[in-house]
Formats: C-alpha cells, structure tokens, sequence
C-alpha cells in the first residue's frame, strides 16, 4: 500500500522516508521505527507517537494516516510535510509579515488548544517541530515526548522540552507541571518569528536560567509564591524584569497587543501565565493586520 | 470520546463480539485439526487405544472456555499488579490490553499465559510508568526474553491503539458533581466510603464485557447504582430531570440551570442504559481454577498431541 | 465545548486528596492547579 521513495532523515529512533500512498497517490513520510538495540522492547518515543496521534484529528496538527508492522520494524505513516518553521526562520532570502507571524502563531495555538482539550501535553515545541504543508497549514509534530497530562497523584519528568525553549518551572526541576510548559514554548517561538533569531539561546541548562531571568526578570515569591522552594533558586542572579519600552526597542515591529500576548505566555509563574484559549482570544488576533491565509504564506 | 480510537476500534454490540469471539475460535479450531491430523498421517504406528486418546484429549476448546480462560488470568493480571504495586491505571490498562488481544488471538494459538507479562510490561510503558525491562523481569518473577517476546504481537493485535479510557476518572468526576449538585445533602464521610468502594468494583467491571457494550461514564453510573441507588436516583433526579416514576422530566418549567444544562441528556434512556450496564457487571463470570487448569490441558494436548 | 454538562463549582467539592495537594509547596511552584484536575475529571464524567 505504501512505497518508500527516499530517504529523508535519520535520527537515533527512526528513518523517515518519503513516498507514496499507492491507492490514492497521496505522498506520505514514513517514519521507520528501528527496534534492535532498544533492549526495553518498543521505544517510548514511538509508543508515544503513536498513542497521541491516533486520538487526534486536527488540521493544526500531523496526521497519522497509518501503522504498520514490517521485517519487524514499526512504520509510522504520516502526511508529507515538506517543510518546518525553523527552515522559514532561518533563510533570509524568505521575508514574511507580520500577518504571516500572526497566521502561524494562531495555527501553532490552535493545535495546542487541540492537545490539550484532549489532556495531552507535547512538551517538544520548537520550530523545527511545526511543520508546514504545501497548503500553507502549520501542523504540530514529533509527539515522541508527549503525554497525558499528569494525574494529580503522578510526577513527570522535568527533562523535556528543548533547552531554549523550556518554562521557567521545567528549569527549576518541577515534576507537577500543566499545559503552561506548552504556552511558554510558543511564547518563545513567537519572539524568535519576531527577531528572527533564537531568543532566548543558553549553552547549557545552567546558563538557560540565566539567560531566561536575564531577559525577562527574575521571579521572586511574591510573583511566585513558592519558587523558592525549587533547590536551584536559591543560586541564581537576580535581575530587573524588562520594562514595556525595553520590550518595545528589542520587538521593533510588534504592536502593544502583540507585547501583550507574548508577554502573558511568557509570564515566569505558570499558574498566571495565559491559556491557549486567553492566547486564542486575545485582542492580537483581532487587531489589524490579518492573519495572512495559509495558502498566502511564504 | 467518540473520536477516541476506544470507541472507534474497540466498542461492539454484543451480538458482534459473539460473532468475532466465533470467528477466532472457529479458524484456531480448524488449524488445531489440521495439525491432529497431520499428528496421525504422521504416525501411522499408534495403537487404537493411543489414537482414542489423543482425539478425546487434545479437543480444541470451545468460544466459551477460551473466554473463561482469558477471564481467568486478566483476574491474575490485577492481582498480580496489586503485589507489584503498579498503580490502578497501569493494571487497568493491562486488563484491557489482555482481553482485546484475544478478541484477534486465539489462546490455541497463544496461550495467555505466554503474553501475561507482556501485556503488563507493556502497560506500564504506555502509561508512563516505565520500568526497564530487567528490572520488571526480576519483580515479576521471569526472564526479558518472555516479557519482550511477544510485544509486536501485541501492538499489532491491538491495531496499534493504546490510549485508554477507564471509569476511574469519570468516578472522580461523579464524586465531584455530586457534591455540588446534591450540596449539603450528602455526607462527606458516606462519599468518601462510596468513592472507595466504587473504585473496587470498577475493577471488577473491567473484567467483564461491560467495557464492551457501554462507555466509562456509564460503567461508573452504573456502579454507582449499585453501590447506593437512592444516592444515585436523586442525583440523576437533580442532575438529569428524572422524574421519580423513571420518566424525564423535560418541558417542566422549574427546572433549575443545572438541569436546563444537562437537558441534551435523555434521562429515562441514559437510566435504561445504565441499568443494561448494570446487569452486565453483575452477571459477571468468576472462572474457577479448576476450570482453568483443565482449559490449559486441552490447549497442552492440542499444541503437543504426543504428550498424551 | 459551549455547553458542557458540569458546572465546575470548586468551592463546593470536598476533594481531601486534592486539597492536601494544594497546599504543598513543590506543587504550587509547579503550577499545579486543582480547578484544571477537576476539570479533567469532571470532562471524563460527561463524555
């Protein structure tokens, strides 16, 4: 049913190739889950994958149109997306608007809202992660470190998330952390679209926090009660959050709305940082320019 | 719930689960023939009484043992999870994980207790309760060979659909809306006895068909039935409309918001249906070990028609 | 979901389990909070 034409990628997981859905002639990426060496059986990163993306139908988000079992290994069959916003981002031969910025930052929210009505957090997001069809759609990928959001009584991991995109509590090694994790991820993804560049850039996950509070402040108790609970507060530089006009300087384009929206997904503490539906609908989305229309998009 | 792949892959009417239980009965019976015949092409030199034997020893078994068998160790998989100390989903998640399995495999084929640890291993990964393969192997007592051998298997028996819902949540939540919808009525000290004892039975429903034939929420309304019915009639009273007599009570014109809210709800058929969900928890089939054992030799015989 | 089948009223649960939760300091910073659990059970409850 499925041909694999090329191969596209290669990570420590998987094999992604490219192809072709026989039936239909619809071009899909497989992803080829390598099983040998893992000696736990089937990887989590590929349970994961699997188990998430079979409950969801979203256009904001990948779409696993099929699993199978082949010379025993897993395939994943997924829609062929042919490019990610980190490729948008980082060639600047490709200029974009800020309706553009807009449009994608509305499909990343919606796809976020989608996970997380449906309890799942995907604490992955970065730009490479948001890919792009030809039609323009943006679509949440690589659920390989997704998961149900916690039971009250269950603590997670803090290691997740890609450093330079990691909230403040992952940071600080919090185990009992809500979808806020996912809104902190975009709200970074939303400044680099605006800068252009990685915003917040740390070496290391010691240099991440100072990186962090040095941009954007560092929280106390009173803007955080308990923070300084976490072990590794109480070694790190305090530093001035910054002022809207510092904000304005270092965002040149971007409105008061703007300003506004990603400095609540960018709130240090989680319980008062902004949900996706208060990101859905925030006063960006309905101020001029529009959002450009995803076939519109560069 | 209706776009889960719970509902989408794993939800029939009964009459459809006999019919795929037969199925996969049937095809494993006609392979077990198969093989006693080929068993006897193959050695012509057996006496009568050793050929009487084996034809009256290695029987295939039949729909209804293979579901007694089945029952049998998904009872063990939660008990045994209990003296793991695995939490209540992971044992919850196994059960199911175990049972669908046979709804594609025969235990002629595979007998259940080759993928007994496999589904728990599994489960504990899916719910991310992961321990590493050594070390579950060493607390359960086996070696990572059969506790890994048979994973694929599994995914692919299971369409590769792994996310579950159980009623524990939806308990949780009942818990919650009771209070509110039933406030200063109820004693908190009685709901947390209720809550407790609830949770008890929904692992026992898991056992049964039920989680066939009706969603998690009407598995735990139904339990909740069970375990007290005038606290669950007044709620679904003050919740739904219910009219004391059984009937909704839709077009009154007192109605409070909560039962304005809740009136997309027929409430005398979601009382049918949770009464249907209540005799099928009860009707529930404790297999004896007995009966197991005996299920076992046959599969033995039918697998190994020699060691008769 | 404009009409869902719950009302979440968080004053009005007794939920000893998830109080007791509430009040741990690494649970705070974390960001937990009780309204978002009830809700997800209460979501479980009426789907």
């Amino acid at each position: 049913e499925y041909s694999k034409e090329k191969k596209v990628g290669e990570g420590t997981y998987a094999v992604v190739y490219v192809g072709t859905k026989q039936s239909d002639e619809r071009r899909i990426a497989i992803k080829e889950i390598k099983t040998s060496g893992f000696k736990d059986g089937l990887d989590m990163s590929a349970i994961r994958e699997v188990k998430y993306l079979q409950e969801m139908q979203h256009v904001n988000v990948i779409e696993l149109i099929d699993v199978f079992m082949a010379q025993n290994n897993l395939n994943l069959v997924l829609e062929f997306l042919p490019a990610d916003l980190e490729m948008i981002i980082k060639d600047t031969s490709i200029l974009f608007t800020q309706a553009d910025i807009k449009s994608w930052l509305l499909m990343t929210l919606r796809g976020v809202h989608h996970c997380h009505r449906n309890f799942i957090l995907h604490r992955d997001l970065k730009p490479n992660n948001l890919l792009l069809a030809l039609d323009g759609q943006l679509k949440l990928a690589d659920f390989g470190l997704a998961r149900n959001m916690g039971s009250p009584q269950e603590s997670l991991t803090s290691n997740v998330v890609t450093r330079w995109y990691r909230a403040p509590e992952l940071l600080f090694g919090a185990r009992h952390y809500t979808g806020a994790v996912d809104i902190w991820s975009v709200g970074i993804i939303f400044a680099e679209l605006m800068l252009r560049i990685p915003y917040l850039p740390g070496k290391d996950d010691i240099d991440q926090i100072d990186v962090t509070f040095r941009a954007l402040g560092t929280p106390t108790d009173r803007d955080w009660p308990e923070i300084s609970t976490f072990g590794a507060y109480n070694k790190i530089q305090v530093y001035p959050p910054p002022s809207r006009e510092e904000l304005r300087r270092r965002f040149i384009a971007a409105t008061e709305n703007a300003l506004d929206l990603m400095s609540g997904m960018l709130t240090m503490n989680p319980h008062k940082r902004l949900s996706p539906i208060q990101c859905l609908t925030s006063e960006y989305f309905v101020e001029l320019p529009e959002p450009t229309a995803p076939s519109e998009l560069p | 719930y209706r776009h889960s792949t719970q509902y989408r892959n794993w939800s029939f009417t009964p009459e459809r689960l006999d019919q795929i239980r037969t199925e996969v009965n049937a095809s494993a019976s006609a392979r077990v023939e198969e093989t006693l015949k080929h068993f006897f092409e193959s050695h012509p030199d057996l006496s009568r009484e050793e050929e009487e034997a084996v034809a009256s020893k290695a029987v295939p078994v039949t729909t209804h043992e293979e579901l007694l068998l089945v029952n049998y160790f998904a009872r063990m998989i939660i008990s045994f999870a209990g003296k793991m100390n695995l939490p209540t989903e992971v044992a919850a998640t196994a059960v199911a994980f175990f049972r669908r399995f046979f709804l594609s495999n025969s235990v002629m084929d595979l007998p259940p207790k080759e993928v007994f640890h496999t589904t728990l291993f599994f489960a504990c990964k899916t719910e991310n309760y992961f321990i590493g393969v050594d070390s579950f192997a060493k607390k359960a007592k086996t070696t990572t060979e059969a506790v890994l051998k048979h994973e694929f298997k599994l995914l692919e028996s299971l369409n590769f659909t792994l996310m579950n819902h159980h009623p524990y949540k939806a308990l949780h939540g009942f818990f919650l809306d009771i209070q509110n919808v039933l406030s200063g009525r109820v004693d908190m000290q009685y709901m947390g006895q209720v809550y407790t004892n609830c949770k008890k039975s929904i692992s026992d429903a898991l056992l049964t068909d039920a989680v066939y034939f009706f969603t998690p929420p009407q598995i735990t309304l139904a339990i909740l039935l069970m375990e007290d019915e005038a606290l669950m009639m007044r709620y679904m009273q003050l919740k739904f409309g219910l009219q004391q007599d059984g009937d909704a009570s839709a077009g009154q014109p007192s109605q409070s918001s909560e039962q304005q809210l809740a009136n997309g709800i027929n409430a005398s058929k979601l009382l049918e249906v949770v009464k249907n969900c209540k005799s099928v928890i009860s009707s529930k089939i404790i297999p004896a070990k007995d009966d197991a054992v005996k299920i076992t030799a046959k599969i033995h015989y039918c697998q190994n028609p020699m060691a008769v | 979901d404009l009409h869902k089948r719950y009302v979440l009223a968080e004053s009005q649960y007794d939920d000893p389990f998830i109080k007791s939760l509430q009040t741990k300091k690494e649970y705070i910073a974390s960001g937990f909070r009780a309204d978002l659990v009830y809700d997800r059970m209460l979501t479980e409850a009426f789907m």
